[in-house]
Formats: C-alpha cells, structure tokens, sequence
C-alpha cells in the first residue's frame, strides 16, 4: 500500500467538455432548487395563521380531513321514510326558503347534499335589468369598499390583507419549476404555472402609485403578467397562449378604481352562483390552502383568512376593464365546482394535493368564457 | 362559503349595500 502511495504516478487529464457543462447545470440545477425552496418557506410563513391562541388551536385541526368526512357523509343515500323529516329540520334550522326551490318534492333528493345544492324555481331571483353589478349569489354582505393605493383590501375595519395574496401574482417560471407543475396536477390538463413569489417580490414601490383618486398603477404588477411571462402559458395542445389582456389592456383606466365587495353564504341560503355582470373569464387560479369557517366570527378572528383557505380566482375583463371573481371555500363547503372548467377539482386529501399552500395552478380559457348577467356559474357543495 | 368580487369601476361607481345587509342573486348591488 504504501508503495502504491508513494510510487504511483499522477497523470492528469483534461476533462471533456460535455461532462464539465454537465457538471455545471447540475450545480446550476442545485442552485435554482435551493432558491425556490427557501421562496416557498419564505410564502409559508407570510400567509401563516394569525390571531389569539384560540384561533392557532383551532388551526391544529383536521380541517380537510373534516370536510372532506362531511361531505362524504352527507353523499350517503337518506332512506325514503327519512329524508323529508331531515330536509325540514335543516331547512328550519338553517332558514332555507322551501317555496323557492323548483323540486318541491323533498323525497326526491337522495342525501343532504342535493338538498344542499339545490336549484330554484325560474324567476324566483329577478335580476336588476339597469344595474350594472348584481349579487352574485345569496348571502349576507359582510364588507366592501375601495381597494387603497397599497393595494390592501378590508377584511374587517383596520385589517386588511394583500390583494396579491388574494389574486396571486405570476412569474416567469424556470425549467425546473414548470415541468413539475405539469405533472403535479395533470386533472386540470392545463396547468401553467405556480406562484413562488416571496412577500418582498409583491412589494411595489409607492412611485408606481399614482394619486386614488386618478389611479392608473399597473394591473400588470398585480397580476404579475410581465411582458414575456404570457409566452409560458399553454393550451390543452401545448401551444403557447397569447394573451390580448395581459399588458397594456390591463392598465386601469383613468378615473377607474378597484372596489370589492364579500357576499357570505350561511348553511341555509342557496348555494350556487351566478354571473354578477357581462363579462369574460380569461383565466382560473386554483389556489390550494386550509379550510377555515369563513363564519362572520371568524372572519373577525382570523387574520388573512381569506387568503389563507383554499379558493378559485376567476380573473377576466368587463366593460370597466379588470373584473375578479373569487369563491372561496369553508370547512362544511371546501368543494368548489365551476360549471365551465369540470376539470377544477377542489378539496383533495394532502396526497392527492401537489403543491403546497399559498401556491396556485392556473388555468387558460381560451378562447375566454364570456357570462351574461345572472348565468349560473357553479357553487359549493358540501365537504 | 364566500364569494369576494374586486373590479375596476369608474371612481363614480356607488354601492347600494349597507354591512351585514342580506342579498339575493341578481340584486344590484352597485351603480354608476
């Protein structure tokens, strides 16, 4: 051995080329991994739940799991003889107005469920022909207002959460970012990308802002669609999306603002909605997340609760320009449904879910879906 | 379950709700 040491000689060689470039990428590889790791930790934390030490109990909870019980419970077939007496106890309980549904005939919805997503009778909900917006769905209005020049939208007085945090923001993705995006969720047959954006990329400077009362900041920077980032989007094909609204169209308009408005929906009200407007949908973000009651209490209680809990961003365009849309799920109703997109599965179990809380997979209509006033657009189903 | 809109409007545009106010589908909820 030692003379193996000491007599055997070094001969040096040059490494091919191939294998150094080789080598570089995988460190390269390594590098870029290590980044998105630390932004993803870095998002966690941003959206982490806030509150007394009640509500960081009550995040301790299955919640999913709960739901997703829930539902598969209220999906058992109700025997004949029962379901009138269950029907007419949730409905006195909860306050649901039999005389509008357009199946009176309580015996026939086999579970609490189909109750629960019931339909109406044709002409029950008039709509407001002059009005411009109408009410999306039935329910209680729980806040609205100005969207500030922080871009700060009002939870309850004096909290407010980030409306990036809400829409989401897209980048540019890397080569080793999108490819497992794609295989992440393959149901949805278009998934573009998804949001790593870490809290300090979301800041604007305040020199991007004009006054309020002219607004004219860049909608480009909420929805985070930079010139280039359209060129990574993809249809069912693969075939690389244009975006006709992606930059300048969504500039707001001078004299135009961001406003919006949170309609809640107690167990008993009709759970489905509708178009609030004429509009186009250019573009769906499923935006994973917990499943927190959206209850006026914990609304009060829970800070960000509303970007923390698992929601669909339904992002287009309408006569004023930028129009939003976004059902957002709760512990009794995580499963969303949206009648155009029957690819959109919400409420999966942790290994069923590929990407992590905070983070969204987004889809492209294409051509968009344009709604008329009072079109049903889906609805919430229980568990 | 909630269901958030947030839209471009006109600085003119108006809500016609109040907090805590009830509504139905197709009722108007803003105008210009």
């Amino acid at each position: 051995a030692k003379d193996i040491l000491v007599g055997t000689r070094i001969v040096w060689y040059p490494i091919p080329i191939s294998l150094g470039i080789a080598c570089l990428a995988f460190m390269h590889y390594l590098h870029i991994r290590r980044r998105e790791e630390k932004d993803k930790d870095h998002e966690a934390q941003v959206v982490a739940l806030e509150g007394p030490w009640h509500v960081h109990a009550y995040g301790y909870l299955p919640l999913r799991t709960i739901s997703r019980m829930w539902g598969w419970l209220n999906n058992l077939t109700v025997p004949l003889w029962l379901r009138e007496p269950l029907y007419k106890s949730y409905a006195t309980m909860f306050g649901c107005n039999l005389e509008e549904m357009e199946d009176p005939d309580l015996t026939h919805y086999p579970n609490l469920a189909a109750f629960f997503y019931r339909t109406l009778k044709p002409g029950v909900r008039p709509l407001d022909p002059k009005a411009p917006l109408v009410s999306p769905a039935d329910g209680t209005v729980l806040h609205f207002g100005l969207i500030t020049s922080q871009r700060k939208v009002e939870q309850i007085k004096g909290i407010t959460y980030s409306l990036d945090a809400l829409l989401g923001r897209q980048r540019k993705p890397d080569s080793s970012s999108n490819p497992t995006a794609l295989a992440a969720e393959p149901a949805e047959g278009e998934v573009l990308n998804v949001a790593r954006k870490t809290h300090s990329e979301l800041v604007v400077s305040e020199d991007e802002f004009a006054d309020i009362n002219s607004i004219n900041y860049s909608l480009d920077k909420i929805l985070g669609d930079e010139p280039g980032q359209h060129t990574t989007s993809k249809d069912g094909k693969g075939n690389p999306i244009e975006h006709p609204h992606a930059h300048a169209a969504h500039q707001l308009k001078p004299g135009n603002a961001l406003f919006f408005a949170v309609i809640y929906l107690a167990p008993g009200d009709y759970h489905r909605f509708h178009s609030p407007s004429e509009w186009s949908v250019e573009k769906r973000r499923h935006f994973s997340g917990e499943l927190y009651s959206v209850s006026p209490i914990a609304v009060n209680l829970i800070r960000n609760l509303f970007v923390l809990n698992e929601r669909v961003v339904l992002l287009g365009d309408w006569q004023h320009g930028f129009f939003s849309m976004i059902p957002v799920g709760a512990t009794n109703v995580g499963s969303i449904k949206i009648d155009f997109d029957p690819e959109l599965r919400t409420n999966l179990s942790k290994r069923q879910l590929n990407h992590p809380p905070g983070t969204y997979v987004e889809r492209e209509y294409q051509p968009p879906v344009r709604l008329h006033k009072g079109d049903q657009m889906g609805g919430f189903m229980l568990g | 379950s909630t269901v958030v809109l947030v839209f471009e409007a006109p600085t003119e545009f108006e809500f016609m709700l109040e907090a805590g106010q009830k509504v139905k589908v197709g009722q108007a909820i803003g105008k210009l």
